[in-house]
């Protein structure tokens, strides 16, 4: 077995990856090396899993596979359904009698990788879900009025932050909430409530304030606007709540755009139980990063880019260009799997299987229909994968992003269809 | 839509540079 591996490893080509097993199946202890890891930056966060070893969660809420692929299709639906509604808006945006109703929340489960971040003065540390497909920032608060869920560090209580204050109803700050969250904001007391409903049903409801927002020690956002939790339920694991990425003025990547210049980077580790990092600011972007351009003109949640065309082992899927401009396409950190347009999906999964013939298959899982039983093997080859995105910008997805190992008995191809050729 | 996930973005550094309009991979980002 060994000598094989060895020339496995030995024949890595632009058509193939070798990988051994042991570098894709889920890890159970916090990788201590890449704890280590030095961050890109001093403005970096480090990146753990939500489910994952790095943090600190109880063993029995931890979801199974098909529990997690189930919640990443309730983000999908609730995905198409508000680009949708955005899509209906826009074809009767010029007629000022149309009058339809508002966004029915904004409907996004949970992402799946935190980041630790300081509130308050001082400062409490909270594990926040990054998500480039919302805008609100909030977390769960003292006194939990309504309802908590349990979480792994102390709630937030704005009582004991000096530098807390609530946001007024009727300010500017306030009246965004509409647009950030879908729903039009309440008041009490004249203190601004917010509410954001997720597809899932999972919701949070609270007031709307401000306090101080420490990223690093060298980065600290005075005055930082954000959601404080007063009901909150759903599948958001044991986090302290969720950190909003998108384009809405709302947004961290708005609210301190005098600081970091609206830009922003991450790298998510190859596996869970490895730290990846999260980056404000332009000054550590490699110079080897290949771009392609957001279009910008379907409203300020989604980062929507333009694919064109996939390869599968060095070779082009034939696949009409009309299958990925039919709908369009989003790139979204709280996604775990890829969803493609089915025509795209059928190509793909087709091109991968013929390639992989000598592995035995596995039992499907919920969503992912092409999975392998590698149990007697300790390293196998699978054929690369590659996009096209606008600009032909070619990007080679990396081998363990090809793959979605439930147990070295059930490793899947990472993508998955859409159930609509116009979702 | 075609929703690119987060398994496919594993080790490349993402960019978002909103004020440029444009999104960025750069190979064994981490």
């Amino acid at each position: 077995a060994a000598a094989a591996d060895r020339k496995l490893l030995a024949s890595e080509s632009h058509e193939f990856h070798t990988i051994k097993l042991s570098s894709i199946l889920p890890g159970s202890v916090c990788d201590s090396s890449s704890q280590g890891h030095k961050l890109p930056s001093p403005s970096s966060l480090k990146v753990v899993h939500k489910h994952g070893p790095c943090h600190k969660t109880k063993e029995s809420s931890l979801p199974s596979a098909s529990e997690l692929l189930a919640t990443d299709e309730s983000r999908v639906k609730s995905i198409n359904s508000r680009i949708s509604f955005s899509a209906a808006r826009n074809t009767f945006a010029s007629t000022d009698s149309v009058r339809l109703p508002a966004k029915s929340g904004s409907s996004l489960g949970a992402g799946n990788y935190l980041v630790q971040v300081g509130l308050g003065t001082p400062k409490k540390d909270l594990s926040l879900i990054f998500d480039t497909g919302s805008d609100l920032t909030w977390t769960q608060c003292e006194p939990c009025a309504r309802s908590c869920y349990d979480q792994a560090e102390p709630i937030f209580d704005p009582s004991k932050s000096s530098a807390y204050s609530n946001v007024s109803c009727g300010t500017p700050a306030c009246n965004q909430l509409k647009s950030a969250t879908g729903n039009s904001p309440g008041c009490n007391t004249n203190t601004c409530v917010y509410g954001i409903q997720y597809g899932d049903q999972s919701f949070s409801v609270g007031f709307f304030g401000k306090d101080t927002l420490t990223l690093t020690p060298t980065d600290v956002v005075p005055n930082f606007f954000f959601g404080c939790g007063q009901n909150n339920q759903g599948l958001f694991g044991q986090t302290a709540g969720l950190i909003g990425l998108a384009r809405d003025p709302l947004s961290i990547v708005q609210q301190t755009s005098k600081q970091y210049g609206q830009v922003f980077s991450y790298c998510l580790p190859s596996r869970s139980s490895e730290t990846g990092s999260l980056t404000f600011g332009q000054s550590y972007v490699s110079k080897a990063v290949k771009y392609t351009p957001f279009s910008s003109s379907q409203g300020t949640t989604f980062y929507f880019i333009d694919v064109l065309a996939m390869f599968v082992g060095g070779q082009k899927l034939q696949i009409s260009p009309t299958v990925f401009s039919t709908a369009g396409s989003i790139i979204d950190s709280g996604t775990v799997i890829t969803r493609l347009p089915p025509a795209a999906y059928t190509a793909l999964r087709d091109a991968f299987r013929k390639q992989m013939t000598s592995y035995p298959m596995g039992k499907p899982v919920s969503i992912l229909d092409t999975c392998y039983d590698f149990s007697k093997y300790n390293t196998v080859k699978i054929p690369t994968i590659s996009i096209i995105f606008g600009g032909n910008t070619k990007i080679d997805i990396d081998g363990s992003g090809i793959l979605y190992a439930v147990s070295s008995s059930q490793v899947c191809l990472a993508f998955a269809p859409n159930s609509d050729a116009s979702d | 839509v075609l929703i690119y996930g987060n398994v496919q973005q594993k080790t490349m550094q993402v960019v978002y540079d909103v004020a440029g309009n444009k999104l960025g991979f750069g190979a064994k980002g981490c």
